[in-house]
């Protein structure tokens, strides 16, 4: 153990266990946490070439080799758990995204939430045992968070009781879905449905794509990989164009829309519900912001104990650089972000979950609310994170520079955050939307509820700016 | 009515008070300020777009409070003293830090004073010197594993520099002692030269 660290660890005020079992919510979950780890680090089934040494074609083949061999793994372990997956995946490809992400993060999790019971018989149990390896292919080349925008089209032919799928436009063609290019053999496809002639809006669709022993790309069907990107080189983003691919009606996700057999359309409680699973994927990316804060803040105050330069006082030793203020300054805020990113990574967790069960329940009062805080923090969250990252890169000089440090790495995987699932921009203009929608409310005399009651107070104490 | 809101810098649900109207006080301009784009007669759309830099500053500022409320409500979960005082004093440099980004918006808004902007600089200062002791068990505590956090730089030991030689030698131009490249390249280059 290097002794300033070693000194440091002596000097702190309070029992670091204790802090970890907060925040990891009691010491079962933290000792579980470390058996699931713990598994994973003595596996040499998992025992990898470091990526930064590796073309991004080995990369993904040694990512798709070791989620292979994760989904065995925990198969054989019996962890079921959402939770202790994720663990288990974080430890398996520790900071990267793997092939399997959008399987595990949308697919299936956009079948649970939008499937009915007959369509959860037909499709859940083939994907849960990789029979069917899904993403979900929303964005397009031309259209990103604009849904409305988005030009593939699903128009019902009631003589066959098929959809049939396009992509009219070159903008249209599905572009940048995660395990699209290589991975996936089917897709969940957000289309706009067409019945009688009538568009309806946004929908999603379970497309295969590929045959299920070969894994040719079926008729009709082309896809591939969009090609290096800055980061994510484990994950086969890609494109996919839809040249009349029919369907069967009961592909399309029908929990809440319908579209019956003679093509008539029967609407969803709420047009909000499509959109379930990026709010929870926005929800996920709030406590992605704090983990990966923290990783950054953990790498450069560690390295600022251990490292001496220049001096404080002219003729003494050099000192450590966390003994500077500007040091200190770059970085104790920063470590200050990631405690308070955890802690509301936290809430908006328990918040979607808390949400989620009234929606299954029938009440969708708190939806709006939801998608309102989630797009809001989400991009937050995101954006300070990313600066973070590169504050943390800087404040360890020129070792911050070399992949070694884990820093180039770590801002090349987050920095999408702050565009997938929603640009952020775009993301606090649909924030501010449902903030001056309920200022409209409150200034109606409206009683606001949750997070956003204090716009009645807002109202009742007329707060103006003056002179100080 | 000229007194600011945040009566003690130092108290956590004054600064929650603050954010909270500094983010009232934006949505309230946003707001005003579609209004009177409407009023220079342009519709609904051109009005929201050409009050969209308010607007997302006003977001902003909601959701800079409500992760500023969000901290300080998990202060009251923590029974342990020790560990109670160091979050707190987490928070407050959040908070803090966080005003003085923003302190155009909190003075505007007559949340605080000029004076008060002074203290918080020096307060900041010294919630960097009252965290030191603390800041590697900090990060200590989320609990990131070598294997997970992958760093030379952030080893759990601390042994950076031996490790970082150790990764270097490691790398794919250093599998031969003679790249091939010379001999492609730089060799016959020299030749013509």
């Amino acid at each position: 153990m290097n002794p300033d660290i070693l000194k440091e660890r002596q000097n702190a005020s309070f029992d670091v266990q204790k802090l970890i079992y907060i925040l990891d919510g009691g010491p079962e979950k933290t000792k579980r946490k470390r058996e699931i780890v713990s598994l994973v680090a003595n596996d040499p089934d998992f025992d990898e070439v470091d990526p930064n040494f590796l073309s991004r074609s080995e990369r993904y083949d040694q990512a798709v080799r070791k989620s292979a061999q994760m989904i065995l793994k925990l198969r054989e372990y019996g962890i079921a758990d959402p939770e202790e997956i994720y663990i288990y995946k974080s430890s398996v490809h520790p900071g990267r995204p793997e092939p399997l992400d959008l399987h595990l993060g949308m697919f299936l999790p956009t079948l649970l939430n939008q499937a009915t019971p007959e369509q959860m018989d037909q499709f859940f149990m083939p994907a849960w045992n990789l029979e069917i390896i899904g993403t979900y292919a929303q964005t397009e080349m031309g259209h990103g968070t604009h849904l409305r925008g988005l030009e593939t089209t699903a128009t019902y032919d009631p003589a066959t009781q098929e959809f049939v799928l396009n992509s009219p436009t070159v903008t249209s063609i599905k572009w940048w879905p995660g395990a699209l290019g290589k991975t996936s053999n089917h897709a969940i496809v957000l289309a706009q449905l067409y019945t009688h002639g009538h568009c309806h809006g946004l929908h999603a669709f379970i497309v295969q794509l590929r045959h299920m022993d070969t894994h040719e790309p079926l008729p009709g069907i082309l896809v591939g990989d969009i090609g290096p990107k800055f980061g994510f080189c484990e994950v086969d983003n890609g494109f996919l164009k839809l040249d009349n691919v029919r369907i069967p009606r009961e592909n399309m996700l029908m929990k809440y829309a319908k579209v019956e057999p003679d093509g008539r359309y029967v609407k969803p409680p709420s047009a909000k519900l499509t959109y379930g699973t990026m709010v929870f994927v926005r929800s996920l990316i709030v406590g992605l912001s704090a983990i990966n804060l923290a990783k950054s803040c953990t790498i450069a105050i560690r390295y600022s104990a251990v490292r001496h330069q220049s001096e404080i006082r002219s003729g003494e030793p050099e000192p450590q650089i966390l003994d500077y203020q500007t040091q200190q300054y770059k970085l104790f805020p920063l470590l200050a972000t990631a405690y308070a990113f955890t802690f509301v990574g936290q809430y908006i967790s328990q918040t979607y979950h808390r949400i989620t069960g009234d929606i299954n329940h029938g009440d969708f009062s708190e939806l709006p609310e939801l998608h309102a805080l989630s797009a809001g923090l989400k991009a937050f969250t995101t954006w300070a994170t990313n600066s973070g990252i590169e504050v943390c890169r800087m404040s360890c000089g020129g070792h911050g520079y070399s992949c070694s440090s884990a820093f180039p790495d770590l801002y090349v995987q987050f920095t999408p955050t702050c565009t997938y699932e929603g640009e952020n921009t775009v993301m606090m203009l649909q924030t501010a939307r449902y903030l001056v929608k309920s200022y409209r409310q409150a200034k109606a005399g409206q009683q606001l509820k949750g997070i956003m009651a204090y716009l009645n107070d807002m109202e009742q104490r007329q707060v103006r700016a003056h002179p100080a | 009515s000229a007194r600011p809101t945040v009566v003690d810098i130092n108290d956590l649900s004054n600064l929650v008070e603050s954010y909270k109207l500094r983010a009232a006080t934006l949505v309230e301009s946003a707001a005003r300020s579609i209004q009177q784009e409407l009023q220079k007669r342009k519709n609904q759309e051109d009005a929201w777009n050409n009050s969209a830099i308010d607007l997302v500053r006003a977001s902003d500022a909601h959701c800079h409070y409500v992760v500023v409320k969000l901290f300080t409500e998990k202060l009251s979960e923590i029974g342990d003293t020790a560990i109670h005082s160091v979050l707190s004093t987490l928070a407050l440099l959040y908070a803090l830090h966080g005003i003085t980004k923003n302190s155009g918006d909190f003075l505007q808004a007559g949340l605080l004073t000029v004076p008060q902007m002074q203290q918080i600089s020096v307060r900041i200062k010294e919630l960097l010197c009252l965290l030191r002791p603390n800041a590697v068990a900090l990060v200590d505590a989320f609990d990131f594993n070598d294997k997970n956090l992958n760093s030379v730089l952030g080893r759990y030991d601390g042994n950076v520099y031996e490790n970082l030689f150790d990764w270097a030698r490691r790398s794919p131009l250093n599998a031969t002692e003679v790249h091939e490249s010379f001999h492609k390249y730089l060799k016959p280059l020299r030749s013509k030269l």
